[in-house]
């Protein structure tokens, strides 16, 4: 674990006290660095993290009461709970209508969240309205009713429309059906595919999307920063959902997804049935991507 | 020395970034390695030199293990695909069938997933596009149930392949696990020499968690290949060099797209040059 490591690389200077300086740092910022590496997260994200911690620490007086070592792992801790943003970003839920749209990369667990989210809401009093608007994947549509034949909530879904006009259908008739909440579940689609990206914009024109949810999978390792760049830069997305972090993965595509888009990550995936979805807790990442 | 830099920290650290940004960093420390007592050896001697190096080094470590699917001697031929969430299972499972019929093989399938809302109907979707028979259960019912008909069913109308789809797990969920060794005795009971392949399909987007996916699913169902989807992406798929150096494992198959052709036999060299571009 980085305590135990850290704990080592500082071992020699525990009887010295004094100051954390350049020199006796450098090799605990090299352990730091390895460790996030280890969890995944992005080789320059890693770097810039590193040297931020760098700049803190340097010239902090060792504290009598603790090791330079773990006096080194609070300043880390501190900084990574304090870069993985507020504690609560909750959904930004209007009196009237609200529109999310769930976006991401193939396979990450959108149309999941999307049944998960639905039951979340209800739990708060909306009366959510799942749209089916992935018409490409086999069975998606299917998928998404079934879900939302569990949650006992109504799914819109349409024969031979094109994505926007499904979610703008969807929304119309959203409070004739007594409706507050609608989830546009979209299809999983590459950040380089233009056109795809582009119907997701269109999407944006044509429907007043309130919140546009980046759902991403918590094993994503160095690519995490491109993806998340790309959907954001196109899309402007108002938070992260992060998904299957109830595997062993360490999940630091977390941190390098925070740092690329500056956006929060909102909640968390936690399994497969639809009550596995939790509140984001900066704290507990931080410690889980440190090891 | 031939113009170029020598192998100095910044060149290193270079190197480093390289490597770690291609999902390699499990073995980055022993690529530099390598690459550090070649150049001490003069087997390298300049920068440039490093990365044709390693071009040869890490295809050579990629190659060697069977690409091809291994055959039934006889009767059909069981493949197992397994793997994470996600990861691309049904749909390589699609790709694949194309891929056997396209060598003039019959096909069955099996919808293995029996808890994942309308994975079944996912999959009959595809076998109705590819025109192949489809081996179904209950929602709810026992996938080894599925797997034991889909074999009597193979055994019966005397298919070349069975392909046998498994709902997604996490390794750490000890109980599917369980559950996916018991869908793997159930087909080695029936079929002496079955599962003939058992395929790992990885998500190439996927960190060093890759790993340790390949080695809890290879201590339970001996996994014999990886199929790596979803290379169309800007991932470069790295793990799998540590999957290889950690648990031995080959890659067969590279996922491309959504679509049944959107499968490759999987080549070490163009894989290699583009992890170290
Ligand atoms: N263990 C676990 N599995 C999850 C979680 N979220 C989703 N899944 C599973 O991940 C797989 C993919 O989920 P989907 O909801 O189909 O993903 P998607 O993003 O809609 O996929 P596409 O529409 O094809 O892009 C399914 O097997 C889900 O049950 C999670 O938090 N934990
Ligand atoms: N771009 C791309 N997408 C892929 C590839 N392989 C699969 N996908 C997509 O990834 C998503 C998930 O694929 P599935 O085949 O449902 O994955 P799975 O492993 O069976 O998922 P579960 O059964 O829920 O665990 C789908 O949207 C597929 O179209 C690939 O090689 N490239
Ligand atoms: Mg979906
Ligand atoms: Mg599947």
């Amino acid at each position: 674990s980085i305590s135990k490591s850290l704990d080592s690389v500082f071992s020699r200077f525990r009887k010295k006290g004094g100051v954390l300086t350049e020199e006796n740092i450098q090799e605990g910022l090299r352990e730091i660095r390895q460790a996030l590496l280890e969890a995944d997260v992005n080789f320059k994200v890693a770097k810039g993290f590193v040297k931020s911690i760098q700049e803190q620490a340097v010239g902090a007086e060792v504290l009598k009461s603790v090791s330079p070592g773990q006096q080194l792992i609070k300043i880390v801790h501190d900084e990574l709970a304090v870069l993985m943003g507020e504690k609560a970003a909750p959904i930004q839920l209007n009196p009237g209508l609200t529109v999310i749209m769930m976006v991401g990369l193939q396979g990450s667990g959108k149309t999941t969240t999307c049944g998960k989210l639905a039951k979340l809401l209800s739990k708060q009093g909306r009366k959510p309205l799942l749209v089916a608007a992935d018409i490409q994947r086999p069975a998606a549509i299917e998928q998404l009713r079934v879900l939302g034949k569990q949650l006992e909530m109504p799914v819109y879904t349409e024969e031979g429309g094109r994505p926007p006009d499904i979610c703008q259908n969807g929304v119309r008739q959203a409070s004739s059906q007594g409706c507050d909440v609608v989830i546009l579940d979209t299809a999983g689609r590459l950040h380089i595919d233009d056109a795809l990206m582009q119907e997701l914009e269109t999407v944006r024109k044509k429907v007043a999307v309130d919140e546009i949810l980046l759902v991403c999978d918590a094993m994503t390792g160095q690519d995490a920063v491109n993806s998340a760049k790309e959907f954001n830069q196109r899309l402007e997305v108002s938070g992260v959902i992060l998904t299957k972090l109830d595997g062993d993965t360490r999940g630091g595509a977390a941190l390098s997804i925070r740092q690329v888009t500056g956006k929060p990550i909102k909640f968390v995936g936690v399994g497969e049935k639809l009550d596995k979805l939790e509140v984001f807790h900066p704290d507990r990442m931080a410690d889980r991507i440190l090891g | 020395f031939s113009g170029g830099r020598q192998l100095d920290d910044d060149f290193i650290e270079d190197l480093e970034e390289v490597l770690y940004s291609s999902d390699m960093g499990a073995t980055a420390v022993k690529i530099i390695e390598r690459v550090q007592k070649a150049y001490k050896k003069r087997e390298i001697e300049s920068t440039e030199q490093v990365f044709e190096f390693l071009k040869k080094d890490l295809a050579e470590r990629l190659s060697g293990g069977d690409t091809s699917l291994r055959r039934a001697a006889s009767g059909p031929t069981v493949v197992l695909v397994a793997g994470v969430n996600g990861s691309g299972k049904t749909t390589s499972i699609a790709k694949l069938t194309k891929h056997f019929k396209e060598q003039g093989l019959s096909v069955l399938l099996a919808a293995g997933d029996t808890f994942r809302a309308a994975a079944v109907e996912q999959l009959t979707i595809w076998a109705d596009r590819l025109d192949v028979p489809i081996v179904k259960g209950e929602t709810g019912s026992d996938p080894a149930a599925v797997a034991y008909d889909a074999v009597e069913a193979a055994l019966a109308r005397q298919v070349d392949i069975l392909l046998v789809d498994t709902a997604g797990r996490l390794h750490t969920q000890k109980n599917l696990m369980t559950e996916l060794e018991k869908i793997r005795n159930v087909l080695s009971k029936k079929i002496a020499d079955a599962p003939h392949e058992v395929l790992l399909v990885l998500d190439a987007t996927t960190g060093q968690n890759a790993v340790q996916q390949a080695k809890l699913f290879s201590e339970t169902i001996q996994v014999t290949g990886l199929v790596l989807s979803k290379l169309d992406g800007t991932a470069k798929g790295g793990a799998v060099i540590s999957i290889r150096d950690q648990v031995d494992i080959p890659v067969k198959f590279i996922g491309v797209g959504e679509q049944p052709d959107d499968l490759e036999v999987f080549e070490p060299a163009p894989f290699v040059d583009a992890l170290l571009e």
